[in-house]
């Protein structure tokens, strides 16, 4: 189950660095 | 900011973005690179086009987990964009995140977190404290504090983003059940079961309003059956109860979000620990059910 408490964990990407 | 990416490049990215997707890595990669070979000839290097340009094939690198590579290209990226931008501009601040980002997927988290740290710097000082990108710069932080065990740290970001969601966003906003789950495993983790808990039933009542309308007698959150269920088995009344829809949750569940399931999950792992088998059932069968 440890892995069901860290599914949604990630570390999010920045899209806006496409958009200055 | 001052500074708008020209059409050009945009529909360039956007060309990328979808080989990269369809995984022809072989056509994205010239493409970019051709793009840069154009862009240094008439704009010079150190042009805030180009550095677009660098992580726009940053993106595709990661894509193909060439992790080291793509680091090169933001690091060089994030030096142009500082001396033509300004070093507290947002393009630099999303920038100095993906570096983070690409460590983060190395496994090198204390590298990271100083390069999450002045991202979130410049946030606050861009943007304010209160702002939402503010909040999603915390989780990023947060998550890195997580797998170096710093935890103290780990609940304090998490507490502040929650905040900042709860109050700009409302209770409701994906992001505050989201941030919730991520403290509870933070809590999980150094054996606060009681503090993550009382998360995760906040985040079910939640989804329980939200669905259902308030809480009373005939609708009550799927923890509330859950324990009532264990209550019954317990006191043998209910030993062969079946699995009745309690007021429609596995039909909402369906709907949910990723997170309500995820939380079920949870939920009913913890429920099994402290031998509440009932009431880890009933969460479990609702997961199943809403499959």
């Amino acid at each position: 189950d440890q892995q069901n408490v860290n599914r949604q964990q990630q570390l999010e990407w920045d899209d806006s660095t496409l958009s200055y | 900011g001052g500074y708008e990416i020209p059409t050009r490049l945009r529909t360039l990215h956007n060309l990328v973005i979808q080989y990269a997707a369809q995984g022809r890595y072989e056509v994205a990669v010239p493409l970019c690179k051709q793009a840069l070979e154009d862009l240094e000839r008439t704009s010079g290097h150190r042009h805030p086009d180009v550095a677009t340009m660098l992580n726009i094939l940053a993106l595709v690198y990661r894509d193909q987990n060439k992790y080291k590579e793509a680091a090169h290209l933001l690091n060089d990226a994030l030096s142009i964009r500082e001396s033509t931008l300004g070093r507290d501009h947002p393009a630099v601040a999303a920038t100095l995140n993906n570096l983070a980002v690409l460590y983060g997927k190395r496994g090198k988290y204390k590298e990271a977190e100083p390069l999450c740290q002045r991202a979130l710097e410049i946030r606050e000082k861009v943007l304010g404290a209160r702002h939402p990108d503010v909040a999603k710069q915390l989780n990023n932080l947060a998550l890195l504090c997580q797998n170096q065990g710093n935890y103290d740290a780990v609940e304090r970001y998490y507490r502040r983003a929650l905040a900042i969601y709860e109050e700009q966003l409302g209770p409701d906003d994906v992001n505050v059940a989201r941030t919730k789950n991520n403290l509870a495993s933070c809590y999980l983790k150094q054996g606060k079961f009681t503090e993550a808990e009382v998360l995760y039933k906040e985040i079910l009542t939640r989804a329980h309003v939200q669905e259902f309308g308030p809480v009373n007698g005939d609708h009550k959150p799927i923890w509330v059956h859950a324990e009532e269920r264990e209550e019954r088995s317990r006191s043998r009344l209910g030993d062969s109860m079946p699995y009745v829809e309690y007021g429609g949750w596995y039909r909402a569940c369906r709907g949910s979000s990723p997170t309500v399931t995820t939380t079920l999950r949870n939920l009913g792992a913890l429920y099994r620990r402290q031998g509440k088998m009932e009431a880890a059932d009933t969460l479990e069968e609702c997961v199943l059910r809403s499959w």
